[in-house]
């Protein structure tokens, strides 16, 4: 029997960073 | 040179993760394309794309580090940021790119490309940022 493992999920976001100076509305 | 500990490495630049895009997609990180982002972007309430363009790549005190000077965003904001050499960014029209290829490869099994000056990046911000 094979066990089913679970795989992880990552999002989109968080492959790309964030640079953009913070300043927000 | 030390090597990073597995443990310091984020894992979802591992060969063969799974992404989930805006859409509810899943594709592996290696097969990842610059529409992925782009059509995940206007998907998303809160994030837009901004790109980033590489002016200057220097050395950084920190071993294995370097420090990367981009042009961020409509208004060319300059940021600088320190990252290890195996740090992959992700360059419109071309893909993985960091600036020790063979690092990244030998860390994360993701192949890519040579990050260099004038490249264009993919960085996010916020909606809500002026």
């Amino acid at each position: 029997n094979v066990e089913p493992r679970s795989v992880p999920v990552f999002p989109w976001h968080s492959l790309v960073p964030f640079l953009a100076p913070t300043q927000t509305d | 040179a030390s090597s990073t500990s597995p443990a310091a490495l984020p894992p979802f630049f591992m060969r063969g993760s799974i992404i989930q895009l805006a859409d509810g997609e899943l594709k592996r990180v290696e097969d990842l394309r610059t529409e992925d982002f782009i059509q995940s972007a206007e998907i998303s309430s809160e994030l837009k794309i901004d790109s980033s363009t590489v002016e200057r790549i220097d050395c950084s005190p920190t071993p294995n580090a370097v420090v990367i000077q981009f042009a961020v965003g409509e208004l060319k904001a300059q940021v600088c940021v320190e990252v290890l050499v195996e740090y992959p960014f992700f360059v419109f029209g071309q893909g993985w790119s960091s600036c020790c290829p063979d690092r990244t490869t030998q860390l994360f099994e993701l192949s890519c490309a040579k990050l260099c000056v004038g490249d264009v990046c993919v960085s996010l911000t916020l909606r809500s940022l002026r």
